[in-house]
């Protein structure tokens, strides 16, 4: 079978696919201190797969800390990767409590197109990657 | 009731692949 290590280099989601793979990923991330971008990317997917059983209320803060921690600083790594379009409709989300279980998927779109055509490929030339394969 | 941080913390570790071993 194909060591896990080598499926990392096929697709950013083949390597998020896997638990040691998001960890030394995240590990690399860390020491171009981006982590944050993965973190975000992982909130995203958890905020619409929590929707189904969650309260309303539960939301509505797990949206506002989303919005807090990644969004609201624009000089934070997460929020200059975003489009001001996309920041207004998820602030807008936030002001008028509407809160959709797809009000992050554009944003978590964005990081995801400069995470697969920035920091992805470097860390597949990384001493982190090649060391550990 | 979980504070900002928690729930963030557990929202982004639900979203993560569980151990396949």
């Amino acid at each position: 079978p194909t060591p896990p290590y080598l499926k990392w280099a096929e697709s950013l989601h083949s390597l998020l696919d896997d638990q040691d793979g998001i960890h030394l990923f995240r590990t690399f991330l860390k020491q171009e201190e981006c982590a944050d971008l993965l973190d975000f990317w992982f909130a995203c997917s958890g905020f619409r797969k929590q929707e189904a059983n969650e309260g309303n209320e539960k939301m509505l803060k797990l949206a506002k800390a989303i919005y807090k921690k990644y969004i609201l600083d624009n000089n934070g790594i997460v929020s200059r990767q975003i489009k001001p379009a996309t920041k207004s409709f998820i602030r807008d989300c936030v002001m008028k409590l509407h809160i959709d279980p797809a009000m992050f998927d554009q944003a978590q779109t964005e990081i995801q197109t400069m995470m697969e055509e920035n920091t992805y490929p470097l860390f597949l030339k990384s001493d982190i990657y090649l060391e550990y394969t | 009731m979980d504070s900002e941080d928690d729930l963030l913390i557990k929202c982004i570790t639900s979203a993560m692949p569980q151990h396949k071993k």
